[in-house]
């Protein structure tokens, strides 16, 4: 996660995700944004705090096969770049949401919980914790 | 033939890149519309 | 590129490495493309899960669900999505000598790859750039075809028992005199593999209490040997000696953990040549780091004997240091002595603790007789000893091609990794498309190489690993060029930023 390129990949993909979603012509503006912040929290959550283990065979006899993908990033060590950039970003992403909802309350419910549900699981007190 | 290198085309089966061609005709096709009801 | 200041410094030859950074554009679009194919795996398995395709992988049977499961399936989610797509490029049957030129076996797969059948037509002479024989002593022709015939009709080929027991006959004597000679070390053990030489000695070297110092990118048999010992492992970073001084400074100020205890022995891990990479181990660097904290230091050499050096002694004698500074010598036989095996030199009493302690010589059958011949015969024939000058001339062609080939593909636009002195050439492709298609257009044009790719090298980092050989002549190495060349064009594979602007 911290090799050249990912994290521009990472937010052009994103970028490329809203697009898509705002080229729909039936969804208004606010339901781009919250759709946009739940499909890529949903992403996220899937991706880093559910699969366990890696897709291809490691020499490390097993040892990772227990471990989601973020609780592998930098072989476990807390407060690296990259999990700042990856604790970051749904915050970021979250703002951005809440701005263009406009505050709505049910959009506002909406994405609060679902930023949670990808943050509650990158404090360092949740390692490991099943 | 850069294309399909360069979006991994080039490794998947033929009715593959017919639904990964058709889903970004349809996403293309979609965002030129909205914009053209945008402006 | 780290020139090192010819006075005074450490070095006595230029040190010239290079590692051009991936291109952001080139790391973006890799990415994308990773993630369309796992997007699309994602999709297989969602049709493989409804048997709405049919699953060609290895799953339990429905009776045996509930038993714990056999096969990690996300674990081989990489290889069914997206390794098998390309595997056609990979171990391709050949039906002759690994050589300058080799023989194909054809096939094909009307399955996309699950499953291949032989045409039963043979592709013949295709140029091979993809076999470890540096010195171009894997052939049925040669100085060694006559003596190996012998001693196997004498000896037969297998040993059939260990060192220590029946299977100790006067050729490995006559082998390990010759090698300690050719090492110029006191004294050497010879070993039937070159995997189990790493994984089974350094388990007899270090244990608790002692701490391994090993490269990032060090074989798996080095990391196996070392996880098998038991002693501590810190990992430095590839060919960094800040990286590794810094561990060996805190190595000896903070000693063991918890304990503070100091470590009974520190251990540096290194290889002469790495052969993803390409590039050279800084060993005078790392036999000064050596001194200066009073480690030890184990010296893997599987690819830089033979292949470097003057004299073919290896990347020692290539940087001009005495064998003595280096306390175990380990290398393989496999990629230019064309044979096989493993050896490790040095002390006299380190081997003849060794030939009572490792594994190896305690339960692996010993080297059969012909292989240990053909060892014989051509390490005879690179020192000079078999009263011509092949072996010289040999290595000297080797170092020309290097230079030659690197320097013409660096012309040509592409991204070379690692020093301009090693024969193993890794050309960048970076993107997972690129890999297989670069091995099957290379094929179309009757040339061979090695393609490899994530998990094997990191993600945005794939490449074709080019392997030259002193029996490749100026003509077949210019068709080479020719077609990698076009090749290049085809794929648009010329990244480098330094290429010459027409």
């Amino acid at each position: 996660m911290n090799s050249r390129g990912i994290w521009l990949a990472y937010s052009i993909s994103v970028a490329v995700l809203h697009i898509i979603l705002l080229s729909i012509p039936f969804f208004s503006v606010p339901v781009v944004w919250t759709l946009t912040n739940v499909i890529h929290n949903l992403a996220m959550y899937w991706l880093l705090h559910t699969v366990k283990g890696t897709p291809f065979e490691t020499p490390d006899q097993g040892k990772d096969r227990l471990l989601t993908h973020w609780e592998q990033i930098d072989y476990g060590t807390q407060w690296t770049s990259s999990r700042k950039f990856l604790s970051i970003s749904p915050i970021v992403l979250y703002i951005l949401t809440s701005f263009y909802t406009k505050y709505d309350p049910v959009h506002f419910v909406i994405n609060t919980t679902s930023l949670l549900s990808v943050l509650l699981p990158k404090l360092p007190l949740f390692h490991g914790v099943r | 033939y850069q294309y399909l290198l360069v979006t991994a085309l080039y490794m998947l089966e033929p009715w593959e890149r017919t639904v990964f061609n058709s889903m970004l005709v349809s996403i293309v096709g979609m965002a030129l519309y909205t914009g053209y009801v945008f402006m | 590129i780290h020139h090192i200041t010819q006075n005074g410094g450490l070095y006595k030859r230029p040190f010239n490495e290079a590692f051009e950074e991936t291109p952001m554009l080139v790391a973006v679009l890799t990415y994308v493309g990773y993630g369309i194919l796992t997007l699309f795996g994602y999709l297989r398995d969602f049709l493989r899960y409804w048997k709405i395709e049919k699953c060609h992988n290895a799953t339990e049977r429905e009776e045996q669900r509930d038993f714990v499961p056999l096969y990690q399936d996300f674990e081989n989610f990489y290889t069914r999505n997206l390794y098998m797509r390309i595997r056609d490029s990979w171990n391709r049957p050949i039906c002759s000598v690994p050589g300058g030129k080799v023989d194909l076996l054809e096939r094909v797969s009307h399955d996309y790859n699950w499953t291949f059948t032989y045409t039963g037509k043979v592709i013949k002479d295709i140029i091979n750039m993809g076999s470890y024989n540096y010195l171009g002593f894997a052939e049925n022709a040669g100085p060694s075809k006559i003596p190996v015939t012998k001693v196997l009709s004498q000896y037969g080929c297998g040993m059939c028992s260990t060192r220590q027991e029946m299977g100790n006959v006067d050729k490995h004597e006559e082998l390990e005199t010759l090698l300690a000679r050719y090492l110029g070390v006191e004294s050497a053990l010879a070993y039937g593999m070159g995997f189990a030489t790493n994984s089974m000695n350094i388990p007899a070297l270090v244990g608790k209490g002692c701490l391994i110092l090993s490269d990032e990118l060090n074989h798996a048999s080095l990391v196996l040997g070392a996880r098998l010992s038991g002693a501590t492992i810190r990992i430095f970073k590839h060919n960094n000696m800040q990286s590794l001084e810094k561990l060996l400074k805190d190595a000896i100020v903070y000693g063991q953990p918890r304990t503070h205890r100091p470590w009974k022995k520190i251990l540096i891990i290194v290889e002469g040549i790495y052969s993803m990479e390409g590039s050279i181990v800084r060993l005078p660097e790392v036999i000064a780091l050596k001194k200066k904290y009073k480690s030890y230091l184990y010296l893997d050499e599987a690819h830089s004997i033979g292949a470097l050096g003057p004299n073919g002694r290896g990347v020692v004698e290539y940087f001009g240091l005495d064998p003595e500074d280096v306390d175990i010598m380990m290398g393989t036989f496999t990629k230019s002595f064309g044979a096989a095996g493993g050896y490790i030199g040095g002390k006299k009493e380190l081997i003849d603790y060794l030939r009572v302690h490792s594994h190896s010589a305690v339960y692996a059958t010993s080297l059969s007789p012909p292989v240990v011949q053909q060892i014989i015969t051509t390490m005879k024939c690179i020192m000079g000893e078999d009263g011509t000058t092949l072996g010289k001339q040999r290595i000297q062609q080797l170092a020309e091609n290097t230079r030659y080939f690197r320097r013409r593909l660096k012309e040509l636009g592409f991204i070379i990794y690692g020093n301009e002195d090693s024969p193993v050439v890794p050309l960048m492709l970076y993107m997972p498309a690129k890999i297989g298609a670069f091995g099957r257009e290379m094929l179309k044009r009757h040339i061979g190489v090695v393609v490899v790719g994530f998990p094997a090298t990191p993600i945005i980092e794939s490449r074709a690993r080019i392997c030259l050989s002193a029996i490749h002549t100026k003509e077949i190495l210019d068709i080479a060029l020719k077609k990698i060349d076009e090749v290049g064009d085809l794929l648009m594979l010329k990244y480098s930023r330094h290429r010459q602007v027409p």
